[in-house]
């Protein structure tokens, strides 16, 4: 996974 | 998208409304400190800095852009808009925030998942926005009258983090996961600057007088 989860986050 | 999640971030939308509306229409900042807006304004300038290289959806560029938008210009009004300025506590006003902003920073040179600019700024933000509060919880100690506007803004600000906790059980629970512990731990350690507040905040609404903190 390229994107870590919390970084879809604000 | 959960519910948490989403709520959390309809409850930190309705914060900066209501400060919007306190500042814009009542042309007021008495009780706000600008030390707090000031440091929330770098929280989403070095937090968004994502928002040219990575595309999550609509939604999160809208809100990020809301947010970064909402802070500097709620920092503009206090620094050089020719009524709100006047009403600005400035004696009151004293954290220094180079206090806070120099040991978040070293901590986040320190303590991070990866060593890159990006993700060095963006832990710093998150510790930033861990202690951010504390300026206008002191300023709103030092308050003699909280005015109601001041004080929604401050429980719907708590609001948000404390619904963005539940928001990370949720997905701890439901979705393929790395644990973030850095993001966590910040997370509830800015939570719980809140609890006092919500306290005198809860009492004040139950015996229903003014809201004051105990100095």
């Amino acid at each position: 996974l390229e994107q870590p989860m919390m970084h879809d986050e604000l | 998208m959960n519910i948490f999640r989403l709520a959390g971030d309809m409850t930190h939308l309705a914060s900066v409304l209501v400060l919007l509306l306190k500042i814009h229409t009542i042309k007021s900042c008495a009780g706000v400190s600008l030390k707090t807006q000031e440091l929330y304004a770098l929280v989403f300038a070095t937090r968004y800095l994502d928002i040219v290289t990575d595309f999550i959806s609509v939604y999160n560029t809208v809100m990020k852009l809301i947010f970064l938008g909402s802070s500097f210009s709620i920092v503009w009004y206090i620094r050089h808009h020719r009524v709100v300025r006047r009403s600005y506590d400035k004696d009151q006003d004293t954290f220094r925030h180079y206090l806070l902003m120099i040991p978040c920073m070293l901590l986040a040179l320190f303590v991070h998942e990866k060593f890159t600019f990006k993700e060095v700024m963006w832990t710093f933000s998150l510790y930033l926005e861990a202690v951010a509060i504390l300026p206008q919880l002191v300023l709103l100690q030092r308050t003699r009258n909280i005015d109601n506007l001041t004080g929604q803004y401050v429980f719907l600000l708590g609001a948000y983090r404390g619904l963005y906790i539940f928001n990370w059980i949720y997905r701890y629970f439901t979705e393929p996961h790395f644990v973030h512990w850095i993001t966590w731990i910040a997370g509830v350690v800015q939570t719980l600057l809140y609890a006092d507040f919500f306290y005198y905040y809860f009492e004040s609404w139950k015996n229903n007088v003014r809201l004051q903190l105990p100095a």
